[in-house]
């Protein structure tokens, strides 16, 4: 039997041109989950519980596209989904389009402990998580000036933003977007460039 | 989007994936993160959680295929991570952070970065983003 491991991610696709600050950010954040899912593995909290700890974490803080600084919909509003498993008995749980639900990934956790399904989505998951009690706040909590910024480019580019964290047009993204006429489905091929 | 995958002192594996989606979407979009086996998996083996184009990711259902491959292949974690990153993506773009049940952390990715940080109980820490 091997040790305690852990393992976090904040997404891919990262711009080259990305800003150093921007960078040792994203590291401060990274380095802080780690030290809270380190310090629950210490105290012998079991795998389930710190993969639900460490990324409530990183969906309250607002640099990364998930919780609080999610990208946005060409509404201009959040919707979120999220999944969580669990591996010796291989039970799940997961959520799509939710609004109003500050941690999306506790609602997945509720799906899986309290529901006879494995994923709801939509009105009934919302439904789901008042009847559960999971904290509930409107969608504008989830709405950062910045993501207002970069749906606006996007809009613009008339792309899908793979990355909003992508500062500069021209280097990728909706400058990319531009450039290329190149289309799939009556879309920029850049839509289906990664997250 | 934002995943943790865990294995602890027990040698039980746990993932966990949450995500806005993509800036600009349609309305009703899902991706691969709450998809069971694509974007999240985790089993007796493995824990896995993906990030990238969600489009491919689902179509390789990538995050099983780690545990696959480590239980059809017997490849171990390091090796099973680089084979379906390498073989299972087609032209798609993404990445992904798994542990196994012995204690071994791993990434793979096959775009210019991903934000990233690892740890185990013998001490080794590692932040990054290339």
């Amino acid at each position: 039997m091997g040790g305690w491991a852990i393992a976090v991610h904040g997404g891919a696709g990262v711009d080259p041109n990305l800003p150093q600050e921007r960078q040792e950010e994203a590291k401060r954040l990274l380095s802080r989950c780690l030290e809270i899912g380190i310090s629950a593995l210490r105290s012998n909290l079991p795998a389930i519980d710190v993969v639900e700890l460490v990324v409530r974490e990183l969906e309250t803080d607002p640099l990364f596209n998930s919780g609080r600084g999610s990208a946005l919909t060409e509404n201009g509003t959040v919707e979120m989904e999220a999944s969580i498993m669990d591996g010796p008995k291989r039970r799940c749980g997961a959520v799509s389009g939710i609004t109003r639900v500050k941690n999306p990934v506790s609602l997945a956790r509720l799906v899986m402990e309290k529901s006879p399904h494995s994923y709801l989505a939509f009105s009934g998951a919302e439904e789901f998580a008042m009847k559960q009690g999971a904290e509930m706040v409107d969608n504008e909590y989830f709405i950062t000036e910045e993501n207002v910024g970069m749906l606006k480019l996007a809009k613009e580019a008339n792309s899908i933003l793979f990355d909003y964290r992508i500062p500069t047009i021209g280097t990728c993204g909706a400058g990319a977007a531009m450039e290329s006429p190149l289309q799939m489905n009556g879309l920029p091929i850049s839509v289906y460039a990664p997250e | 989007t934002v995943g943790c995958v865990v294995v602890d002192k027990e040698g039980r594996c746990a993932a966990a994936t949450s995500t806005g989606g993509l800036m600009n979407k349609m309305m009703g979009r899902i991706g691969d993160s709450p998809l069971i086996g694509s974007g999240t998996y985790a089993c007796n083996l493995c824990g896995v959680s993906c990030t990238g184009e969600g489009e491919a990711i689902i179509r390789s259902t990538l995050a099983r295929e780690v545990a696959a491959v480590m239980e059809y292949k017997g490849l171990n974690l390091h090796e099973a991570v680089d084979y379906v990153i390498k073989h299972r993506l087609d032209e798609g773009k993404a990445g992904l952070i798994a542990v196994s049940s012995t204690g071994e952390v791993a990434c793979g990715f096959n775009t210019t970065g991903m934000f990233r940080g690892c740890a185990t109980e013998d001490g080794f820490m590692e932040v990054g983003v290339w």
